[in-house]
């Protein structure tokens, strides 16, 4: 399990969208 | 998947990925504070040129932030190429 603060969370998020972003301009 | 959703898979690496830093950078939190600095103006000024429709010019660009994170991960570079594989245009 991983302990994240808000900003962790946050950071995921910006993360994800990029890699979702990426997998759109793949497409 | 829908485009709009990042996958779970998606989610998953990033969440692995945000906790190796955490952990890499455990003595250097400052570095660590710094990155999620980093993301935070990256999606903070996407979400600018959205509302302000493209305005040309505006906005750090993928190239910028990847050279912000690199001379922060100066000699991680397993950091720095798996952070690669997260940006649209790396």
């Amino acid at each position: 399990s991983y302990d994240f603060t808000p900003l962790d969370s946050s950071a995921v998020y910006v993360l994800s969208s990029m890699a979702r972003q990426r997998r759109a301009s793949l497409s | 998947c829908p485009a709009s959703d990042p996958s779970p898979v998606e989610f998953d690496s990033a969440i692995s990925y945000v906790n190796k830093i955490k952990n890499r950078f455990l003595d250097h939190p400052e570095i660590y504070r710094s990155f999620l600095e980093i993301l935070h103006t990256y999606q903070k000024e996407q979400l600018d040129v959205k509302e302000s429709r493209g305005r040309p010019g505006s906005g750090m660009t993928e190239d910028e932030v990847f050279s912000k994170v690199a001379s922060l991960f100066k000699g991680q570079e397993d950091l720095l190429s798996e952070f690669g594989q997260f940006l649209p245009d790396a």
